[in-house]
Order: C-alpha cells, then sequence, then structure tokens
C-alpha cells in the first residue's frame, strides 16, 4: 500500500 | 484521472455554481448555513495552499484548487456582507468547536507525515467530512428546504459518492489507496445517506423538501 504524495486528489 | 473522479469533481463545480446561483437570483441566502460555508473555505485554504509549495500536479488541478478557494471565498462576501440580511445566524446554531476540535486532534493522530503540511492535509480532510453538519442540522431545524438548496446538497453529496468508485478504480488499476481520504471520504458520504432518500423519494418526483414531523 503506497503513500500518496503529493496529493492529487482535490 | 478517471470518470468518477472527473465527474466527482465537477460535480463539486456544479453545486457551488449552483448555490451561487440561488444566492444571486433569489437575492437571499435563506437556508443556507454560514457555518458550513465558513468552514468549506477553511478546508481549501489549508488543503489548496499547497499550490504555494507541493509539486505541480497539472493545470487541472491548479485550476480547480484556485477555484474552490475563490468561489469559497466569494459566496462568504455574498452571504456576510451583499445579502447580509437575509443570514439568519439564530437557527445556525451547531457548535463549530465539536467539529474543529475533533479534525485537529484526529489530523495529529492519523496523518502520513508528522509535519506542519502533511498534518494541516489530514485536517483538511477530517474537516471537510464534518463540514456538511452544521447545514444538515440547521436543515433539520426548518424542516423543509428550497428545491434549489436541495440541489445543491444533492450535487455535493454525488461529488462525494463519485470519490468511492474512483478510489476503487484506483486501488484495481495502479494498486494506490489513500487510507485517510477513503476513510474519511466514506464518513462524509454517509452523512448524506438521509438527505439522499428524501431528495429521490420527494424532490426528484416533484414534492416539496419536507422533513417528517
Amino acid at each position: 500500500e503506497s503513500k500518496p504524495s503529493p496529493h492529487d486528489e482535490l | 484521472m478517471n470518470i468518477f473522479r472527473l465527474f466527482g469533481d465537477l460535480s463539486h463545480l456544479a453545486s457551488i455554481l449552483i448555490l451561487i446561483h440561488k444566492i444571486q437570483t433569489s437575492r437571499s441566502c435563506r437556508g443556507i448555513s454560514f457555518k458550513t460555508q465558513a468552514l468549506y473555505v477553511a478546508v481549501f485554504v489549508t488543503r489548496y495552499l499547497d499550490l504555494l509549495y507541493a509539486e505541480h500536479v497539472s493545470i487541472y488541478n491548479t485550476f480547480m484548487k484556485l477555484f474552490f478557494i475563490g468561489s469559497s471565498c466569494y459566496i462568504l462576501y455574498l452571504m456576510k456582507v451583499r445579502f447580509r440580511p437575509t443570514q439568519d445566524p439564530s437557527i445556525d446554531t451547531f457548535r463549530l468547536e465539536y467539529l474543529l476540535g475533533p479534525s485537529v486532534v484526529l489530523a495529529l493522530i492519523f496523518n502520513y507525515t508528522f509535519s506542519f503540511t502533511e498534518v494541516l492535509w489530514a485536517f483538511s480532510i477530517y474537516l471537510e467530512a464534518l463540514a456538511i453538519l452544521p447545514q444538515l442540522f440547521m436543515l433539520q431545524r426548518t424542516g423543509e428546504a428550497e428545491a434549489i438548496t436541495t440541489h445543491y446538497l444533492a450535487a455535493l453529496g454525488a461529488y462525494r459518492a463519485l470519490y468511492i468508485p474512483n478510489w476503487l478504480y484506483r486501488y484495481f488499476s495502479e494498486g494506490t489507496v489513500d487510507p485517510i481520504a477513503v476513510v474519511a471520504g466514506i464518513v462524509q458520504t454517509g452523512l448524506y445517506v438521509d438527505f439522499f432518500y428524501i431528495y429521490f423519494t420527494k424532490v426528484l418526483r416533484g414534492q416539496k423538501f419536507e422533513l417528517p414531523a
């Protein structure tokens, strides 16, 4: 499971 | 980007345009919770000021962030300045500290990195999940709503609902999971369940939005 970075969702 | 997320974002955009349209054409912000709108400004500012320091994502992303910050501030201006006399604080009584407090605590405990920007991001996610509560509470108190207000809420709820298939899609296609956004998002969507029930069974059949006594 990966950490989303940068946060690409609004 | 997938179709669920795109339509979710467009639905979010539409909800804001519906709200501005409602306020401007009726020249009134009756039935709209100022507290909820103020919380959205806090949500957008704390989350989207990453425009100043985070990696560039896309033009779409930047445009939407600027739109959400700008439009939410504009709505506050409409409510507090332009149509101030039509805004009634006496029915907008949900206590903000019940939402801000837990959001701060949750952000300090559950974040991806214990850094200022990541805690701020997590805070904005938790606060967004709860920000609709003053509005739903107000609806509960008045027991009815204008059709246009319910369309606003339906578009906002649809945006949240569409993010769920978006996460499923991303899980299967990219293998990515954002547990903070997913858990908060599911809670947030759950808050709309009662509203949607009445919206589908009454408003979309041409009846007035009225809560059962």
